[in-house]
C-alpha cells in the first residue's frame, strides 16, 4: 500500500520476546478509533500484560524506524466480556487497548496517523471494502510492508452456507472476500487490524480481522468482528474512563 | 493467535500453553515478577544472552557500555535520553531578544538567529537597518520611520526580503528534492530554522532521522520532508507554532494546486481537526 492510505492501521508489538513462540516485535493488527484507542481484536491480547505490549502508529515498513511513527506504551486493556471461544471460533472477537499518554497527548493527527471513522449504519453486501495488514502472505511468510486489498461484503446467508461455513458464524461476524475467485484475504498476522469501507470519501471501521479457514480458500472467505453491534460497548468503555 | 486454552497433546499445543502460562508470568527485568521454576530455555530467552550493544541501540555517535543484561548510552551533546534519540533543548536559558535560539551540535551547542538588523550574541543590538546595504543583486534598500524596519527593492527578476531568490530557485513536481534558498512563506512570514529550539518536540527538525535526505540542516530554507504539495516552513504566528507553505515558485515545466493552507503541522491535540476516516494521499501513481 502507499504510505498514508490507512493512517488508522496500528501494529501491536511485543517488547521483548517471552519465548520462542511469542516473539518480539508485530503480532496483530489494531485500528485507531480516538487518540487514546485502539480497536483490535480479543484473540489477539487474551492473557497478555498491558505492560509487555507497545502500539505502533503511522508504521509503514516495519523493519524501519519511521519518521512518521508514533509509539505508545499501553495503559489499560479492555476485552469484550462475553469473548469467548467454541471450537476454537473466537465470538464477540474485540477488544480495546487504552494507550499511555507521552507529554500529556495521545496520537497527534498527521497525515500518516488518523483516526478512522465509527460507522453509522450497514453496508449492503457486496460492498467494496479494504483490508491491510503485515500478516502472512501467499509465500507464507509475513511483510514487513504494509499491504492492502479490496474484498467484497458477503452476506451472512452465503458465508453460513455448508459449503463455505456451515452456520458457524454468528451475529457479531461478518464475512468479506470473493466466494468465486478467492485470491485477496486477510490472514496470520493480519487479526484485529481494520477492514474498512468508503461512503463520502471517508472510511468508515466496519470488521476487525478476526478468523478463518486458513487462509485465501476458495469458499472459506475472511470472518471479521462486525463493528456495529459493538458500537454502543466501545461508546460505553471509553466514556468509563478518565480523559 | 487463537489461544483456546484447551489442551491436546499436538506440539503446537503444547508449547502454545507455555506461552500463555509464561507470558502471564514473564516479569523479569522489566518490571514484571518472575518464577525459579521456568525452564532453562526460557531464561536464555529473557536474558538477552547476547551483547546488548551489538545491536548498537545508541543512536547519534553516543557509547554504548554494557551494564550486564542491560547497556547504558553515553551521549554526546546535545543528545540525551536512554538511546541519545533525544535532542536537549540547550537554549533553555538563553534570550536571543529579537532572534531565534537554535539548537547546535557544536560548543556552546547554541546560537542565536538574529532578525536583521539585530547583531551580536544575543540579538540586542541594533545596527543600521541600510548600512551596509542588506540588499542582494542590485536591490536598494529603504529605511523606514521606525529604526530598525527597512525594506529591499529587488530588480525584476529577483524576490525574497533581501533580493536573494532569482527565478531560477523553483522546485519540481512537489518540490520533495527542492533545495533552494527561499525562507519565506505565501504570507511573507520568515520561517524558523530547521534547529530552532522551538521544533525540537515536533517530528519535523534537523535532528529528525534522515535530516539530511530531507535536506533539513542548520538554516531555515523551505523543504518539504514529509512529501507534501510543495515546499513548507515553520513560522511563529501569535507566539503559536504553525507551518505554511512557502513562496516559492514551480519551475516552468511542473503543475501543482496553488491551493494555500495555514494550519498547525505538529499540532496539540486540542486543535486537531475532526478528519476521522479521510486519508490524505494523493491519486494512484501512473506505474
Amino acid at each position: 500500500t502507499m504510505t498514508g492510505k490507512h493512517p488508522w492501521q496500528a501494529s501491536l508489538q511485543r517488547k521483548f520476546s517471552l519465548n520462542p513462540f511469542w516473539q518480539k516485535g508485530h503480532f496483530c493488527g489494531g485500528t485507531l478509533i480516538e487518540a487514546c484507542w485502539v480497536l483490535t481484536a480479543a484473540h489477539c491480547i487474551l492473557r497478555t500484560d498491558a505492560r509487555t505490549l507497545q502500539v505502533a502508529l503511522g508504521k509503514q515498513d516495519l523493519d524501519r524506524r519511521e519518521y512518521h511513527e508514533q509509539m505508545f506504551d499501553v495503559e489499560k486493556i479492555i476485552k469484550h466480556g462475553h469473548y469467548t471461544e467454541r471450537d476454537e471460533i473466537p465470538y464477540n472477537d474485540i477488544a480495546l487497548l487504552k494507550l499511555k499518554p507521552k507529554n500529556g497527548h495521545c496520537a497527534i493527527e498527521t497525515k500518516y496517523v488518523k483516526s478512522v471513522c465509527l460507522p453509522g449504519g450497514i453496508f449492503p453486501d457486496n460492498t467494496d471494502c479494504y483490508i491491510s495488514g503485515w500478516g502472512d502472505t501467499e509465500t507464507g511468510e509475513s511483510s514487513h510492508q504494509l499491504l492492502d486489498a479490496r474484498v467484497k461484503l458477503i452476506s451472512q446467508m452465503q458465508c453460513n452456507a455448508p459449503s463455505a461455513y456451515n452456520n458457524r458464524l454468528d451475529e457479531s461476524m461478518l464475512c468479506a472476500g470473493n466466494l468465486q475467485r478467492t485470491r485477496a484475504d486477510t490472514c496470520q498476522g493480519d487479526s484485529g487490524g481494520p477492514l474498512t469501507c468508503a461512503k463520502n470519501r471517508s472510511y468508515y471501521l466496519y470488521g476487525i480481522v478476526s478468523w478463518g479457514d486458513q487462509c485465501g480458500l476458495k469458499n472459506k472467505p475472511g470472518v471479521y468482528t462486525r463493528v456495529t453491534r459493538f458500537l454502543n460497548w466501545i461508546r460505553t468503555k471509553i466514556q468509563e474512563e478518565p480523559n | 493467535e487463537h489461544l483456546t486454552g484447551t489442551s491436546t497433546d499436538s506440539a503446537d499445543d503444547y508449547y502454545y500453553e507455555y506461552g500463555t502460562e509464561y507470558a502471564e508470568a514473564a516479569q523479569n527485568d522489566h518490571g514484571l515478577d518472575f518464577d525459579a521454576t521456568d525452564p532453562d530455555w526460557f531464561h536464555e530467552y529473557l536474558d538477552y544472552d547476547e551483547n546488548p550493544c551489538d545491536t548498537k541501540p545508541c543512536q547519534n555517535n553516543g557509547s554504548c557500555e554494557r551494564n550486564r543484561k542491560s547497556y547504558t548510552c553515553h551521549c554526546p551533546k546535545p543528545y540525551t535520553g536512554s538511546k541519545c534519540e533525544k535532542v536537549q533543548n540547550t537554549c533553555k536559558r538563553i534570550n536571543c531578544h529579537r532572534g531565534d535560539c537554535l539548537v547546535t551540535v557544536r560548543a556552546p551547542y547554541y546560537r542565536c538567529s538574529c532578525r536583521h538588523p539585530y547583531k551580536a550574541s544575543f540579538c540586542d543590538k541594533a545596527q543600521s537597518a541600510c548600512q551596509p546595504n542588506p540588499c542582494k543583486n542590485g536591490g536598494t534598500c529603504q529605511r523606514h520611520r521606525i529604526r530598525s524596519k527597512f525594506s529591499c527593492k529587488c530588480p525584476e527578476t529577483f524576490k525574497g526580503r533581501f533580493c536573494e531568490i532569482g527565478t531560477e530557485d523553483c522546485f519540481k513536481e512537489n518540490g520533495l528534492t527542492y533545495r533552494g534558498n527561499v525562507s519565506q512563506t505565501i504570507l511573507h512570514k520568515t520561517c524558523l530554522h530547521w534547529n530552532s529550539h522551538l521544533l525540537l518536540e515536533s517530528n519535523y527538525n534537523s535532528f529528525m532521522e534522515d535530516a539530511d535526505d530531507h535536506g533539513l540542516g542548520d538554516h531555515n530554507f523551505c523543504r518539504n520532508p514529509d512529501g507534501d504539495e510543495r515546499p513548507w516552513c515553520f513560522v511563529t504566528t501569535s507566539n503559536k507554532l504553525k507551518w505554511d507553505f512557502c513562496d516559492v515558485s514551480p519551475c516552468p515545466a511542473s503543475e501543482f494546486s496553488k491551493n494555500t493552507i495555514m494550519s498547525t503541522k505538529s499540532p496539540t491535540v486540542d486543535n486537531i481537526p475532526r478528519t476521522c476516516g479521510k486519508p490524505e494521499t494523493r491519486s494512484p501513481i501512473k506505474r
